[in-house]
């Protein structure tokens, strides 16, 4: 679909559009910055479907998004994963087998016995470097697998960290007073519940 | 609500419908073997909201289900978790801590190293006996989480021993040409995934 002349060209734009600070650009500008015509610029993106707008150019975010996903170099967005208990590690040890749009970069306990020791090629840390490894890793996402005492102090100190998002495993309410962090609450004795009515209303028919 | 005096009548009324082996009984049959008269007994039912037909008298299985209920006797279904690692000690576990209409009643594993070791009141059994566990405890309904490799063949001897529907987790399809059992499978990367896609959309606007 796309020539591979094209493809050897997309790093170089790429270049570009991710050290710009602006929302938009031209064919003209990104052409010129990047060493290429216009006409090449246009060309090459129409491969992918991507067109700007006449006079006012492309729109760098979604284009970045784009040519990174095309080289296979869509970085998935960075997680960690706090409470390194058996769910924990049976989250991070799965993650590691999956393909996914994200990757855990650091796993967290409080327990000494725990902090050091290994799941797979990742190394548990103390969870008293939360804001900092959050802020150097630039993680944007946590799993939530702590018992429920901790959860709610933890997950403050993650929103104020700044994750954007939480996956919420410990069966209390977490953050309920900050809409700028998406929780998602998740509950498996649900699904057995689902299960186990069908299998009692199957049992009457 | 109900009153005290229906509330001890019930026990009598169950004792009946639970050796019946009609799916349809009246008010007049059920008041005659429990030792009441036919109007205390629609009297009684009316209170939780059970009405028979006309000259039909009442279903037995949904009234034994409601009674059953009040009387807090309603026994859960009874469940077997398969794989007693990482994932299927923190839900054996979670059940543990939690109300919900099911009862983990067997833990197996193939691991001897794994077998005999205790999560909570249960011990974990030898896999080898998954049989005679299912029939002897009245299993209906098991959790799958073993590797992905093991997968199959546990749940094809699930499916012959007579189990009735089967949470899965292994990343592989199980059972698919037995309709007669219902599989639920998890996967909580799309979870992760889902929330990434939320954190990735978020940075654009
Ligand atoms: N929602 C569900 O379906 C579901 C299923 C299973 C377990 N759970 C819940 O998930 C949680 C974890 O379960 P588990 O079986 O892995 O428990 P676990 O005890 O094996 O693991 C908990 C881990 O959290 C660590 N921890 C405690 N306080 C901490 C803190 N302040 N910061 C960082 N780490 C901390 C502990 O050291 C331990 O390693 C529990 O809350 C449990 O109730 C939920
Ligand atoms: N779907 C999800 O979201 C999700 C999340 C985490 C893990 N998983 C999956 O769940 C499974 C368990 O994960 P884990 O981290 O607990 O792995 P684990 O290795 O800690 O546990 C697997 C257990 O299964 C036992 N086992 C192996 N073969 C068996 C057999 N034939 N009969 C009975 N027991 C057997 C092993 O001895 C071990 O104790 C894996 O398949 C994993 O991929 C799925």
């Amino acid at each position: 679909r796309i020539p591979d002349t094209t493809i050897r060209r997309l790093p170089a734009y790429l270049r570009v559009l991710e050290l710009t600070h602006a929302e938009r650009i031209t064919s003209v500008a990104l052409g010129k910055a990047a060493g290429f015509s216009s006409e090449q610029v246009r060309k090459d993106f129409a491969y992918f479907g991507a067109f700007g707008t006449r006079g006012v150019g492309y729109e760098v975010a979604p284009l970045v998004r784009q040519i990174r996903r095309i080289l296979g170099i869509d970085r998935g967005v960075r997680v960690m994963v706090v409470g390194a208990g058996h769910l924990g590690t049976a989250l991070v040890r799965y993650t590691q087998n999956n393909r996914s749009d994200t990757e855990v970069v650091a796993v967290v306990d409080v327990d000494p016995q725990v902090i050091g020791t290994a799941i797979g090629p990742l190394r548990v840390e103390d969870v008293r470097d939360l804001e900092r490894l959050v802020k150097e890793r630039q993680i944007a996402l946590a799993v939530l697998t702590v018992p429920d005492y901790a959860a709610r102090s933890v997950a403050e100190r993650l929103a104020d960290a700044g994750v954007r998002a939480i996956l919420n495993f410990a069966p209390v309410a977490i953050l309920t007073d900050r809409p700028e962090v998406i929780v998602k609450n998740i509950d498996l004795m649900l699904e057995l519940q689902a299960l186990a009515y069908f299998v009692k209303e199957g049992r009457d028919t």
